[in-house]
């Protein structure tokens, strides 16, 4: 049975999208079976994977139209256990057209009854919004990963993404937990970055991976090559940490 | 009669926030009065001008549930010229309850009208996103900035922000135009970063302010302490090109 973890934050820029393709091509490298949702009608996730958004594939969108399922709309990525539902402009009309349906908080979730058995994890890739697409996606969800960049505002933005995933957990989705909080862009010689990863280490303890992702260059550089940083350069300490990141997730996940 | 300028990208983590609030503070050094407003729930511009979000004050929310008009709301900052609107997560609601009122996309646009002639620029600090608050910034807006990151993603979604400003333009607001592109946590020493820069400048030309604001700890630590970097450590590069960036705005928008 597949766990459904939606990686979101509604601060931008944190590393939502790089943590959601690097994880997942991570996993898949050591041999599980992953499935990567983009939800975001930026389609940072579709790119970064190597699929052209311009292309003449079905996307999120026509499963959120109820036109198509899950596995009509998949595509075989680049990496053997990785496959990809794809996400374009078009999907920011479902945010609008969603709002009118019932159960318009479930649609998600329910898509994905047919599918979760064939995956030991689904990622959902979130815009930064706590909109209608989010939701779809923390409905969906088991846990929550937060990417956390190590910065003031991204620390800021916390207690109101908590706010949030908590009202999810009391009226849509019980089960909804935290996954953990992923510390990203962190550069040891910064004061800033070290009080950050400092205050929030204190304040959600053993939430937090205890491995930080370093800024690095090779994490930005990939997704100009449509690939995950694992095969864009494996040896690249960015591509090293989101390996060491996901054999933590893995034992995390395992009891 | 005030200029009023949205800053807006949908990409996430670009600079819009730390423009909006350094820009303004620049110009209201060089004498200009500036209304800034908090269009984003998160409400970083809000606490980067030292406004305690917790604080008893209203705030933007209040001039789109109608209850109260923009000089009601309107604060002082630490710096002479430069009064705020603020905003906190309460205006979440509002994107949710403006969807059924008429003319949802005019609202702001209205409210200014009270106080337009009062400030020589008025800007609109706008979310990472596509939705009714950043639809009613860029319908208020005689022009938009687009502060962009010298990243991959962020020129990736160029594309989808332009053919929003060219909907906006024939549908709502005929008068919107580029005010310009400045280019943010520019690094020299970084490949991908020049190449972005190269691409930028040659597909939009004269669009692109001619200073690039360079990557800074002083712009990322100065929030913390609640100030524009001018405040925080005038002498830091970051400080001195935002203060660049307003003289060259200046003379773009005196002819
Ligand atoms: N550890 C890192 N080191 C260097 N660059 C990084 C790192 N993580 C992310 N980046 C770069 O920072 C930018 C922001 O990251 P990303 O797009 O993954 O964030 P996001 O939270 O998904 O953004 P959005 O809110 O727009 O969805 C991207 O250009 C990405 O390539
Ligand atoms: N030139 C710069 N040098 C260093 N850090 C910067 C620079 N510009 C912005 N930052 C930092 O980068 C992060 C993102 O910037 P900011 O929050 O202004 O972007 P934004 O586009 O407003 O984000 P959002 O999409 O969440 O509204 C912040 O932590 C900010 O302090
Ligand atoms: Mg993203
Ligand atoms: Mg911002």
């Amino acid at each position: 049975m597949g766990r459904i973890i939606a990686v979101a934050n509604q601060k931008g820029g944190v590393g939502k999208t790089t943590t959601a393709i690097n994880l997942s091509a991570s996993l898949a490298i050591l041999d599980k079976k992953i499935l990567l949702i983009d939800t975001d009608p930026q389609g940072n996730a579709t790119s970064g994977c190597g699929i052209d958004k311009r292309g003449q594939h079905l996307t999120l969108y026509n499963i959120y139209a109820q036109q198509n399922s899950i596995s009509d709309v998949l595509l075989k990525t680049e990496i053997k256990n990785l496959d990809l539902i794809p996400s374009t402009g078009d999907l920011v009309g479902a945010e609008v057209e969603l709002i009118q349906y019932p159960e318009r908080e479930f649609i998600l979730k329910k898509a994905l009854g047919e599918v979760i058995d064939q995956y030991d994890y689904i990622f959902i890739d979130c815009p930064p919004s706590l909109g209608l697409l989010t939701v779809n996606a923390l409905v969906a969800a088991q846990t929550v990963l937060i990417p956390v960049q190590c910065e003031y505002y991204a620390m800021e933005g916390l207690t109101q993404l908590l706010k949030t995933i908590n009202l999810i957990h009391r009226s849509l989705n019980p089960a909804l937990e935290i996954e953990g909080l992923l510390l990203t862009m962190f550069d040891s010689r910064n004061n800033l970055c070290n009080q950050v990863v400092e205050e929030i280490r204190k304040h959600f303890n053993e939430k937090v991976f205890a491995i930080a992702i370093p800024r690095n260059i090779a994490l930005a550089e990939a997704p100009s090559h449509g690939k995950p940083a694992l095969l864009y350069n494996i040896l690249s300490r960015g591509a090293q940490t989101y390996l060491e990141a996901a054999k933590e997730l893995i034992t995390n996940t395992s009891h």
